[in-house]
């Protein structure tokens, strides 16, 4: 089963 | 003092029509090198990342840096309102309440004139520059749009390898499975028919249809997409602009 990520694993907040 | 002239308003009306269906409220930030946006979706997994360059203006003139915070469904409203051929000025005072649009046919001397009312938007500002990518694709944005609404009929997946002689687009679903293939060709006549594969590393990734089937909205913009994608990083999808670009960014899926 595939899970959708999050850009928030990989962008850090500015 | 904002004041920013498109010879045709369709440029602008393009570019929010190509976004305004997966982000709702948008922070525009003016500068003097032009206008530009990032927003994320609701579901935090497709960024929006808007450049407008000084040179897509027929004019522009922005004193000091100014924030324009807009709901893009009342914002594509009023640029419905506009002719495609019409000139549009976009103008904010520096603390603006409201955007104004200015739509001129200089051929029939009319001019309509319309009030955006601003909000303050509290937005995360996410870091997207300095990515590596695995392999770099340019094809034309037609024929992307084509696979991805073509296999989204089967699978709410689409799987993208890329190796050095091939693109393999791959679905597969309840009904059946398709795979598409597009391998690297130069058109002379045509450049933008032509299909381009930069590689470092071999990709295979997986992406959720429906955001894909937002991305390719904007392939109105630019006669070619150029898609970057890693196994480390969100895959960028870029469509340029005469000068700036729209670019999306989305974040793969994965086995658990």
């Amino acid at each position: 089963k595939l899970k959708q990520t999050s850009l928030t694993k990989y962008f850090k907040k500015t | 003092m904002l004041e920013a002239k498109f010879e045709e308003a369709s440029l602008f009306k393009k570019v929010i029509d190509s976004f305004k269906d997966c982000v709702q409220l948008v922070n525009f930030n003016c500068s003097e090198h032009g206008i530009a946006a990032q927003a994320v979706d609701d579901s935090r997994v497709l960024l929006v990342s808007l450049s407008i360059g000084t040179e897509s203006f027929q004019d522009f003139r922005c004193d000091r840096n100014v924030t324009l915070g807009a709901d893009l469904s009342s914002l594509s409203k009023i640029l419905r309102c506009g002719n495609n051929n019409d000139n549009l000025t976009l103008i904010a005072d520096d603390t603006p309440d409201s955007l104004l649009l200015l739509f001129e046919d200089t051929k029939k001397d009319r001019i309509s004139e319309y009030s955006l009312k601003l909000m303050d938007i509290d937005a995360d500002f996410l870091d997207i520059e300095g990515m590596q990518y695995d392999t770099t694709i340019t094809m034309p944005s037609a024929e992307f749009a084509k696979v991805v609404r073509d296999l989204n009929q089967l699978s709410d997946s689409l799987n993208i390898l890329v190796t050095k002689d091939t693109v393999k687009f791959v679905a597969e679903g309840d009904i059946g499975s398709g795979s598409v293939i597009v391998k690297p060709h130069t058109d002379m006549d045509k450049p933008d028919d032509s299909v381009k594969v930069e590689l470092d590393k071999p990709v295979d990734l997986t992406f959720g249809s429906k955001y894909l089937l937002d991305i390719i909205k904007g392939a109105g913009l630019s006669n070619q997409i150029t898609i970057k994608l890693s196994s480390e990083t969100p895959a960028l999808f870029e469509f340029g602009l005469q000068s700036g670009y729209l670019q999306f960014f989305l974040a793969p899926k994965f086995n658990e």
